[in-house]
């Protein structure tokens, strides 16, 4: 499932 | 991953580790404020839930881990291990007054209305403001020794740092984040004034004396 934020930032 | 994102993931990890540190080798947390503290605990715990679902980069997965732990390590010495030292009749400020409208907030305007969503949008608002209670203790006492406001420098200029990086990557990659964006500029102007006052009055102190 695509995440709607960018969960690669921190 | 540009230099700007980099240096302030560093900047981050530096603010830290300078505070656990500072309380672990002096085995004291006076002058922290333990709720500001804890609300950093709960925006780790509340925005890196992706780790259960997903794996992104040994990078990412490490500095999440290395981010929790350090926070719950933290709200530790200060709850537990050296609560002696612990200055809570300065630590007064009242957190579910940011904690409620924070939280009213992220149900309201997020990029999803999913579980994991709403708590990173929550996560994102509440670190923008999880300093107050640290500002307003050191408001409140007049001063701060010269380590912890290395500790907010850092901390301050991680978010700084984070904001460049959305520029660069609106420029080269046509990323953009308004929440992400918006919170990072709240969070940046409430240390302008601590900014000001490390620059100009910081060097070659060993305290640091806010007019009140």
């Amino acid at each position: 499932e695509e995440a709607v934020t960018d969960k690669d930032e921190l | 991953m540009n230099i700007f994102r980099l240096t302030g993931d560093l900047s981050h990890l530096a603010a830290i580790i300078i505070l656990l540190l500072k309380i672990w080798k002096t085995r004291s947390c006076a002058g922290i404020s333990g709720k500001s503290q804890i609300l950093f605990a709960l925006v780790f715990t509340s925005r890196y839930l992706d780790l259960l679902t997903s794996f992104i980069s040994l990078y990412n997965t490490t500095m999440k881990v290395i981010y929790i732990g350090c926070a719950y390590a933290t709200v530790y010495l200060i709850y537990a291990k050296f609560k002696a030292t612990y200055d809570g009749n300065h630590d007064t400020f009242r957190v579910e007054f940011l904690v409620v409208p924070v939280g009213g907030l992220a149900f309201l305007v997020n990029h999803d209305f999913s579980p994991l969503e709403i708590l990173w949008t929550f996560s994102i608002y509440l670190e923008s403001v999880a300093i107050l209670p640290q500002l307003f203790m050191i408001s409140k006492t007049g001063e701060a020794e010269t380590i912890t406001t290395h500790y907010l420098f850092f901390l301050g200029l991680y978010r700084a740092l984070y904001l460049i990086n959305w520029i660069w990557r609106f420029y080269f990659e046509g990323f953009f984040d308004m929440i992400a964006i918006v919170a990072g500029v709240v969070q940046t102007i409430l240390y302008c004034d601590f900014f000001y006052l490390y620059v100009t009055k910081g060097e070659g102190r060993s305290q640091l004396s806010i007019p009140t």
